[in-house]
């Protein structure tokens, strides 16, 4: 089953 | 109405060009930016910036007693906590209204006692507004400059239809993108005439891709998301394979924006 991700995971493209 | 599906409390960032809204899910799973431009008001005046806090829950319940034919006035004076809501009931006669309202100076997670009121044009209604002094830092800054690899346009009520519809089948759903096919529930891009008589797949689907995506989302973010289909004809997904999804809906007065982290692994 797929794992959900959350934002924070994105926060260093900033 | 459709932001508190997903957030509860947020800041109202108000400035002289427009009102905006950004706020995650207590999961940190969703974003919702939200821009309402000044010309989309009738009037519109803002002497200084200020965040205004609001219990969406709240401002829902009073945003549901208006009418259509209201017109809403909103006003926070300087310093105040209190953002004071009037209706213009057009029509000669009141309509008695049954709803709960926090009275001023309550706590916002107080449950608010059930009131009676027969409403007027000249009575304001007030809800306390809890100025949240600590505003979210704003993450979406570059994002909406980020470059896509994908962008599928399509109808909003078709989206809405697919994502209700698949959430009745599962949790997930795996959203691939190629040159002529987005794969959601196998919607082609009318782009080939022999599409033509082919009725079952939808007219204004428009797939612009750069690069091959496919990403896996939660359908019941994505069903939240789609409670904003209301507020424009059609929506745009927007898909890189290493950043949030975001399904935005443009109107005339400005955007709403969901961005949706995915789900990784099979």
């Amino acid at each position: 089953t797929p794992v959900q991700n959350d934002l924070s995971e994105y926060f260093s493209l900033l | 109405k459709s932001c508190s599906i997903l957030v509860t409390d947020a800041n109202f960032e108000c400035n002289e060009e427009n009102i905006m809204l950004q706020a995650m899910d207590n999961s940190h799973i969703a974003l919702v930016s939200v821009e309402i431009g000044a010309p989309g008001f009738t009037s519109y005046r803002c002497d200084r910036t200020m965040p205004l806090g609001v219990d969406l829950t709240s401002l829902t319940k009073v945003l549901r007693c208006a009418k259509d034919e209201n017109i809403c006035t909103l006003k926070a004076a300087d310093e105040a906590d209190v953002l004071n809501l009037v209706y213009d009931a057009k029509s000669a006669f009141f309509s008695p209204f049954f709803f709960a309202f926090m009275w001023h100076g309550r706590d916002a997670s107080s449950p608010f006692p059930p009131f009676f009121l027969l409403c007027s044009a000249l009575l304001p209604l007030f809800i306390h507004l809890n100025i949240s002094l600590s505003s979210q830092t704003p993450i979406t800054s570059s994002w909406p400059e980020t470059k896509y690899d994908t962008r599928v346009t399509l109808p909003s009520a078709e989206f809405t239809r697919i994502v209700r519809d698949l959430s009745q089948l599962g949790e997930h759903v795996r959203i691939e993108v190629s040159k002529e096919v987005v794969r959601i529930s196998k919607l082609k891009a009318k782009s080939s005439a022999e599409d033509e008589d082919n009725d079952s797949i939808p007219t204004g689907v428009v797939i612009e891709m750069n690069q091959h995506v496919s990403l896996t989302f939660s359908l019941k973010y994505l069903v939240n998301f789609s409670k904003s289909g209301s507020l424009s004809g059609e929506v745009q997904l927007l898909m890189s394979n290493d950043v949030p999804l975001l399904v935005a809906y443009d109107f005339t007065q400005g955007y709403i924006r969901c961005y949706l982290a995915p789900k990784i692994g099979d």
